[in-house]
């Protein structure tokens, strides 16, 4: 079972646009796939059509322990993708858990709870809010592997290092099989000189590390939400579905050198 | 003096461009304009080339009482503007400040303190993180106005609501001069269908409150931050800078009604 956090404190960069077609194009590959959404903003949850009313099994119940992590996943239209949708008092969870013991490994624990029989799933996603607070220590105590998604715009170059200092940390002090496996580049214009450069020396700094694939700009990826749906029910013959099948086989492909 | 908190919790929407650029153009209207970074990623000062050691003056160190207000302002290139920077510890600032006595005024305070004396500035401009705690929170209690900077595609209208309660919240609660007197439409492309139809709805929600002008999509707004400048010092004749003229215009007229 591989457990990836996609991650970026910078915000609108394209983490949950990720999360969902990345996730569709491996349960269309085959995969069992499970989506988690840990984004007060719930953005993950509507992109899927599935918001939870405030009693009902969520993210934010199972980081308080008031329910189980399979008691919270859902079914979605894409055959062998589930997801554990969030609720409003997600937003509350960081002050609310900031004195809890173990605050930072509270996911992990609910996994690990979850797995005891067996591994309920290939592949674990989850999508991250743009900080670096608890929830997203949260799922990077809980993931082997950071996928880290980086628009080529200027601000982009900035906070990686901050990002990789706090990945570091987290591997060394909570959970030390954690790697950053990975770098998308979404929203990419190969039109625009700056979002060449800003590939340019995404690809020095992190050789071996950025996708060959790159996600194009494509409207079809903004317009998708608002039905419901992922590109692949949307518009399976768009560019944004391309690139996500592309994605989705380069992601596979790693199993192999593993 | 106005205050004005440039705000929204959905990530990479404008609010670091919007907070530069709208400030630039009032600066070059002849107004005294006052930037303060509240973000912990410091994309402001790293927009105007200006991030500081962890010793030095900050956000940080004026939230957590350890330098005034005054001392933490910089001037920048553009005469008229200064700015205050933020460090990196602003990021633990949430958790290190969440259980002091008045954390959500401590800004506001800090304020109070630097204008005893008489108005030191006529437009104060705060660039918030993409969330809403404790940072968002003291721009608001601080401020008199919100202008909320809103992308326009899908999840710009579901985070909205949440946006609202939260300012009403603030309003009721610590800063009954709060108003939300604009939404800015930022990233616009009049091109397409779903940022045609995001726009009229927000026009209908929120009549008399959407300005009339849009800051369209404008590469060199991409591009400014890495030369360390605002769209007027770097491009000018740029539809995003003729925008951001636009806008400060529109802002400065509201002053006449008032
Ligand atoms: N490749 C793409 N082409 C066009 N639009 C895109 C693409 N990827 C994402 N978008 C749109 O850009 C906006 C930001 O994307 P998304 O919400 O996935 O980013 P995020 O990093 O999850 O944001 P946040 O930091 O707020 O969680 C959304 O409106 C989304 O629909
Ligand atoms: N009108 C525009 N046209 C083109 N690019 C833009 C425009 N406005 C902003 N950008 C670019 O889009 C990205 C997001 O903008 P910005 O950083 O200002 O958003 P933000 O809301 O402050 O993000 P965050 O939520 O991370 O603080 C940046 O790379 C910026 O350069
Ligand atoms: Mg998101
Ligand atoms: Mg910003």
């Amino acid at each position: 079972m591989r457990q990836i956090a996609l991650v970026n404190q910078k915000g609108g960069v394209g983490k949950t646009t990720t999360t969902v077609n990345l996730g569709a194009a491996l349960a269309l590959g085959g995969k069992r796939v499970v989506l988690v959404d840990l984004d007060p903003q719930a953005n993950l949850s509507l992109h899927l059509g599935s918001v939870v009313g405030s009693g009902a099994p969520s993210s934010y119940r199972v980081l308080t322990a008031q329910c189980s992590f399979a008691e919270a996943l859902v079914d979605t239209s894409t055959d062998g993708m589930r997801l554990m949708p969030t609720d409003i008092h997600l937003s509350g969870a960081e002050l609310e858990l900031a004195a809890a013991l173990g605050r930072e490994t509270l996911l992990r624990d609910a996994i690990e709870e979850w797995c005891k029989d067996g591994e309920p799933c290939d592949y674990l996603l989850f999508d991250c809010p743009p900080s670096l607070g608890l929830l997203s220590i949260n799922a990077l105590s809980a993931a082997d592997e950071a996928f880290l998604v980086v628009q080529t715009e200027f601000f982009a170059l900035q906070g990686m290092s901050k990002l990789l200092e706090v990945i570091e940390l987290v591997k060394k002090r909570m959970n030390p099989r954690l790697e950053c496996t990975g770098l998308i580049p979404c929203l990419y214009d190969n039109r625009l000189r700056l979002a060449r450069e800003v590939l340019g020396e995404l690809r020095s700094y992190f050789p071996d590390r950025v996708f060959a694939t790159t996600i194009g700009q494509n409207v079809k990826l903004a317009e998708s939400p608002s039905f419901g749906k992922t590109i692949f029910e949307y518009a399976p013959q768009s560019s944004g579905a391309r690139d996500y099948t592309a994605l989705g086989q380069a992601v596979l492909a790693m199993e192999e050198i593993a």
